[in-house]
């Protein structure tokens, strides 16, 4: 529930710094944080640029922020040590956004019941509420699925819950750490007024006959088919696995009829990217024969043809199988475009083609790999709890694998744990040893066809250079030194280093919630950065005589290591004002453009992007690009059509001094000079 | 060289803000007040 009162919002995009005593896999998870609120909301964030308020991401003891946005200059966020969950960095924020608890909500007595003789003693005041002229639900349900809910055992004094939900199936619901659920969403777009979103394009599960705006494609050979299942399979959609009647469509492109090379496009609705990069996803499922291709293109629209060019992206590498397959696919669009799906019939007899549903396309980064469980729970207990990746590399070159190891046994499966482990590759004589700063980002994703309404569980850990094993040996040195020998099943052999993770990595109750397990399949997405980057100061706004502590330390690379050392003076809980020179007080800079002082008087500095900026005293006029080459074009033809002009009033000129001169010649010869001998 | 043991981040845990927190003066756990006006 939020603070009433329009002076606890934040301007959005909200002004952020990372202060220097954060750990690096806390920073780099504040920034995925932020890409999940650009996803779902319209809240967007941006690096402190003297902004008279802005959110100080530090790390204290614990994690705490205030709530709302209370106008102090630098207000401190906390992250402390085991705060680097992303779930938790979510949570910190919505507080800073202007959230309480759900359950401080003036209405939850409804929903649940509080054992004030379960909590402990002192520490009832925990369990208050806010009556509804402090706090808004802003007209949303009681949300047990909030990550804004306490969970059953907060305050506990012992090992009964302290809050017992009303509907007893909500029980172990509450106090998800996961990520945002569907009501949190709404309230924050509520509250802040969200129209859109930043980063979100489209999804499509194909529903509706109008097939999310897609079309089919000219000049191919056959059609696209809107269908709820193939005889050949699929037997029923990714959506609803079925368990809807007579729903759950998806589109099917047939190669049991026709010749070899026949195809089919379908076409996307247009799409206006604003980042420049995209990922999309999609399941599909491969009935056809091994030669059938399932190709990706882009059509662009650009100046320069309006009509659009055919980029080819990818061919979908999957072989056939009998289950929905998953997807992903790198874009790198900046004009208008649409995807286009195109199925190709090989040279195979084929009895089924080419399916596709859920496709979800966002402004985001694609997952380096895709690790596809089949039937989740039999293959656990077929591996004694313990399932290792295939071996996988990250884009600079290190190998791993990543384990799942499921605690308490088949009777009793409790919690699941996750192991990100580095094993001897094909570049380990030229990579760095040990690995420094590689983070490591493991996601269980929810399956929901929606990308919006997901809420994965995403854990990472960050390699840290310095970091030993209990023998003196560096934990992320090379695995043929600090590893065990392994052999693959393939007979290969190889060395498999110690892993890091957490055996806390999801319950198995919320493991069996949602669409973590959809057909008894799983998804681990994993992605490994170098986030060596990080490891810098964050740079702050230019500074006058007043702007000391904090810009002392800009860009200055430090010692590797996760923990690094403020170099700031100690962070501090008082309030102090935001190092913004005072001449800029009263100076108000538009369209985010930056006071600074120079010769003792404010200047804005304006904001500038490759396509346009703004200029004048006060940022006032945006001018872009296209500006800039029109008055080039026109200034260079207006100089040539000048000098044409100049030209030939010119040679106008010479000629009819010329004829002149020919005439008087002609009337008036000169005497011809004799010669005397 | 025997083999090293994998390394719990959480220390077998599963933690919650609130028991990060334990011990902490903060309110609801994990919400600081605006010292002034909140008073």
């Amino acid at each position: 529930n939020s603070i009433i009162g329009e002076q606890y919002r934040w301007p959005i995009p909200v002004p952020y710094f990372l202060e220097d005593s954060l750990e690096i896999n806390a920073k780099a998870l504040v920034l995925e944080a932020f890409e999940r609120y650009r996803l779902k909301s319209c809240i967007d964030f941006k690096p402190w640029e003297g902004e008279t308020n802005y959110i100080s991401v530090f790390k204290d003891s614990g994690c705490y922020s205030y709530v709302g946005n209370l106008r102090r200059g630098k207000q401190q966020l906390s992250l402390g040590t085991n705060c680097d969950r992303i779930a938790t960095i979510q949570h910190e924020f919505l507080h800073a956004l202007g959230f309480w608890h759900e359950q401080s909500r003036a209405d939850r007595d409804d929903y649940v019941i509080i054992m004030w003789d379960r909590i402990l003693s002192g520490r009832e005041h925990n369990f208050n509420t806010y009556d509804d002229t402090r706090s808004s639900a802003l007209n949303v349900p009681y949300d047990y699925t909030s990550v804004m809910h306490y969970s059953k055992t907060a305050f506990q004094n012992g090992s009964e819950p302290t809050i017992v939900t009303r509907i007893p199936a909500f029980s172990d619901v509450i106090g998800q750490r996961m990520d945002f659920s569907d009501y949190d969403l709404e309230k924050l777009n509520r509250l802040y007024n969200c129209s859109s979103s930043l980063t979100f394009l489209d999804t499509c599960t194909f529903e509706y006959n109008n097939i999310c705006g897609m079309v089919q494609g000219t000049g191919d050979n056959a059609d696209w088919q809107h269908v709820l299942n193939i005889p050949n399979g699929p037997s029923s959609d990714h959506s609803n696995m079925g368990n809807c009647k007579d729903s759950g469509y998806f589109m099917h492109f047939s190669t049991a009829t026709g010749n070899t090379g026949h195809k089919a496009f379908l076409e996307s609705r247009l799409f206006y990217p604003k980042r420049g990069f995209q990922c999309l996803e999609f399941f599909y499922y491969n009935s056809g024969h091994e030669t059938d291709q399932l190709n990706i293109w882009i059509r662009e629209y650009t100046d320069a043809y309006p009509n659009g060019t055919l980029t080819f992206i990818s061919t979908v590498d999957g072989h056939p199988a009998d289950y929905w397959q998953l997807y992903h696919v790198s874009l790198n669009v900046s004009n208008k475009f649409r995807v286009v799906f195109e199925g190709v019939k090989g040279n195979g007899i084929s009895t089924g083609g080419f399916s596709i549903d859920d496709i979800n396309l966002s402004e985001t980064r694609c997952p380096h790999h895709v690790w596809h469980i089949r039937n989740f729970t039999e293959e656990s207990a077929k591996q004694n709890g313990s399932l290792y990746s295939p071996p996988l590399y990250s884009k600079d070159g290190y190998a791993f694998q990543v384990l799942i190891r499921v605690t308490g046994d088949a009777e009793k499966p409790y919690d699941l744990g996750i192991y990100f482990l580095l094993i001897s590759g094909a570049n380990d004589d030229t990579l760095q040893w040990p690995c420094s700063l590689r983070q490591a980002t493991m996601v269980l994703m929810d399956q929901n066809p929606d990308i919006r309404k997901r809420m994965s569980n995403l854990r990472s850990i960050t390699t840290d250079p310095e970091y030993k094993t209990s023998n003196d040996l560096y934990f992320w040195d090379r695995p043929d030194r600090v590893g065990t020998p392994l052999t693959f099943p393939n007979g290969t052999q190889y060395f498999r280093g110690p892993g890091l993770g957490t055996s806390a990595y999801i319950t198995h109750d919320r493991l069996h919630s949602r669409d973590f397990l959809k057909g008894g399949d799983a998804f681990i997405l994993l992605s490994v950065d170098d986030v060596t980057y990080l490891n810098s100061s964050q740079p702050t706004p230019k500074p006058t005589a007043a702007l000391t502590t904090q810009s002392s330390g800009s860009n200055t690379t430090r010692v590797p290591g996760i923990t690094t050392t403020a170099l700031i003076s100690g962070p501090s809980i008082t309030t102090v004002e935001p190092n913004v020179p005072n001449h800029c007080k009263d100076y108000e800079c538009k369209n985010d453009g930056v006071c600074t002082v120079e010769d003792e008087k404010p200047i804005c500095r304006c904001k500038v992007t490759s396509d346009w900026w703004y200029v004048g005293e006060r940022c006032e006029k945006r001018v872009s690009s296209q500006d800039t080459v029109i008055i080039a074009v026109s200034s260079s033809v207006t100089i040539f059509v000048v000098m044409l002009a100049i030209t030939l009033v010119s040679v106008y000129c010479l000629k009819k001094k010329h004829k002149k001169q020919l005439t008087r010649v002609v009337e008036n010869p000169p005497l011809e000079k004799t010669s005397a001998f | 060289v025997p083999e090293l043991k994998d390394v719990d981040v959480d220390g077998g845990k599963n933690l919650d803000i609130l028991d990060v927190n334990e011990g902490l003066d903060l309110f609801e756990g994990d919400i600081k007040f605006n010292e002034v006006s909140e008073l």
